[in-house]
């Protein structure tokens, strides 16, 4: 009895584990499952997300390349397989909720700008990222105007003047600047079942259940 | 030029993850 309980009850008790782990409720959890899904089915049929879907949703038309919608990708695959699991998919956007932590969104926002996985954000990763908005908006600044403000942004964070900044010294930039992780909330996250009440009619769980 | 680079960086549409929320 208690085996095929348990067996049965296993993708249910891995959306409360995730829920548990999360800043989502199961019911979220449900229906962020039902995106990811649907997210999955969009270009390759296998149930996963890979790195053109993902670029493809957040571009909805086109295909195009994005740097940041790219690192976005790395980071959320935290097994570095070039797929976004349901699990991971779940966690990092969490990160994204009102209500996660500012250190976990700080923390994701380096790992972001850590373009070549260093470990630091180094000058020519601040430039190549400015370069890339830039070039995204069709907007264009003299060489000499970019470099006057990687180089201000750069000599404002880096305290132990090693030229690069490490994660204790964006943590220190973030707290003087908390609007440089604006982009790391996302509102939508708080009313998931709420944008889409198809999602609780799904539901098999009642959050006061569990 | 007085922003911070990262002020401009992270307006990059490529975060806007509520894209990833559209209806078809």
């Amino acid at each position: 009895g208690c085996f095929c309980l348990k067996k049965s009850r296993h993708l249910l008790e891995t959306h409360d584990t995730l829920a548990s782990e999360t800043c989502f409720s199961v019911n979220d959890v449900e229906a962020l499952y039902i995106l990811y899904k649907r997210l999955s089915r969009s270009i390759i049929d296998d149930g996963l997300i890979h790195k053109e879907v993902f670029v493809q949703a957040l571009f909805s038309c086109s295909h195009r390349q994005n740097l940041f919608a790219d690192r976005l990708f790395d980071v959320f695959d935290v097994k570095r397989n070039g797929i976004i699991e349901f699990g991971e998919f779940v966690r990092s956007l969490s990160i994204f909720h009102p209500k996660a932590p500012q250190q976990d969104k700080i923390t994701f926002a380096f790992k972001v700008y850590d373009l070549k996985n260093t470990g630091y954000i180094e000058r020519d990763e601040v430039k190549d990222m400015v370069l890339a908005i830039l070039e995204e908006s069709k907007l264009t600044l003299a060489n000499d105007t970019i470099e006057a403000m990687v180089h201000k942004t750069i000599e404002e964070a880096d305290l132990n003047g090693d030229g690069r900044i490490d994660p204790k010294e964006w943590k220190e930039l973030v707290r003087r600047y908390p609007s440089l992780i604006n982009n790391m909330t996302l509102p939508y996250l708080e009313e998931v079942t709420v944008l889409f009440p198809c999602f609780v009619i799904t539901s098999k769980v009642r959050d006061s259940q569990l | 030029t007085c922003l911070n680079a990262f002020d401009i960086i992270s307006l990059s549409p490529g975060f806007d993850l509520s894209s990833l929320f559209e209806k078809d």
